[in-house]
């Protein structure tokens, strides 16, 4: 949902995604 | 005269991008906005090249040192263009003759910096009024911005220290233990995510700086209690504790979401 994907986004920009 | 438009038009937009930043309180304006996102952008890059993220320690010195180049670069560029504009600008004092180029620059620099005249005069009444001004200038930048940075640092601390609190709350195995501490400390969790909020609006450069370990970064946290915080409402444990701690959540998300993510 929104609030999954936006937290997502929100760790992605905190460089949790790699 | 072309160099008096550029300086004045270069000054104006320096002034208003430092002021907006600094005094406002609102957000950066939109020049400190666009250094701080590439530079931050420039991090998380390289991060995903390495194995650990001990580059991102670096993000947020870097923004502040590449800020304090701009807002201080540009005046200094600003003074130093409105001098090139007038032959006479800048005496030398002791042979009374017009100063070179290059002694304008150093002219411009050492009263920006309040350090004196440097063996130069001003060339005329009105370069003695506008040598003043930007002498003042220097000095009210260079405080101002002093004081700007040990609060942005404070709201880094703050930061750190919401999500080490976080990560201490969620450091039980059972998810109903979980639940339990996130609603003893509901109004304490609340606060702090508000306050986090408030100084994320007012020194956005706070998102740029990042932590090493998760333990203090505040993106897994957050997501970590926001997923236990959905999961217990839905269950239709404690409403009364929870919906508020979830609607500052909301409020922090609005925020992020509009200028970040």
């Amino acid at each position: 949902d929104i609030r999954k994907a936006l937290f997502k986004d929100i760790l992605k920009s905190d460089g949790w995604d790699s | 005269e072309i160099y008096l438009y550029i300086a004045i038009c270069l000054l104006i937009i320096v002034a208003y991008d430092f002021f907006f930043t600094v005094i406002s309180i609102n957000g950066a304006g939109l020049i400190t906005s666009m250094i701080s996102k590439g530079i931050a952008r420039c991090f998380l890059w390289m991060n995903t090249k390495a194995v650990n993220r001990t580059i991102l320690r670096f993000s947020g010195v870097a923004i502040i040192l590449a800020l304090i180049c701009w807002w201080l670069g540009a005046l200094w560029i600003g003074f130093f263009l409105s001098l090139l504009s007038d032959h006479t600008a800048v005496m030398d004092a002791s042979s009374a003759t017009a100063a070179p180029t290059i002694d304008k620059f150093y002219f411009s620099g050492y009263m920006l910096s309040t350090l004196g005249n440097g063996d130069f005069v001003p060339g005329s009444s009105g370069w003695k009024v506008m040598t003043a001004i930007f002498s003042f200038s220097g000095f009210i930048f260079i405080t101002t911005g002093m004081t700007y940075l040990i609060s942005v640092s404070s709201a880094v601390l703050h930061k750190r220290s919401l999500a080490l609190f976080i990560a201490n709350l969620l450091y039980v195995k059972d998810e109903g233990d979980k639940v339990q501490a996130v609603i003893r400390n509901g109004d304490q969790l609340r606060n702090m995510i508000n306050k986090h909020n408030q100084n994320h609006l007012a020194y956005p450069i706070v998102h740029y700086f990042y932590s090493t370990d998760e333990t203090t970064s505040l993106a897994p946290n957050l997501a970590r209690i926001d997923q236990l915080l959905v999961d217990a409402l839905k269950n239709n444990v404690d409403s009364n504790t929870l919906h508020p701690l979830y609607h500052s959540m909301n409020s922090y998300l609005h925020t992020v979401n509009g200028t970040f993510v």
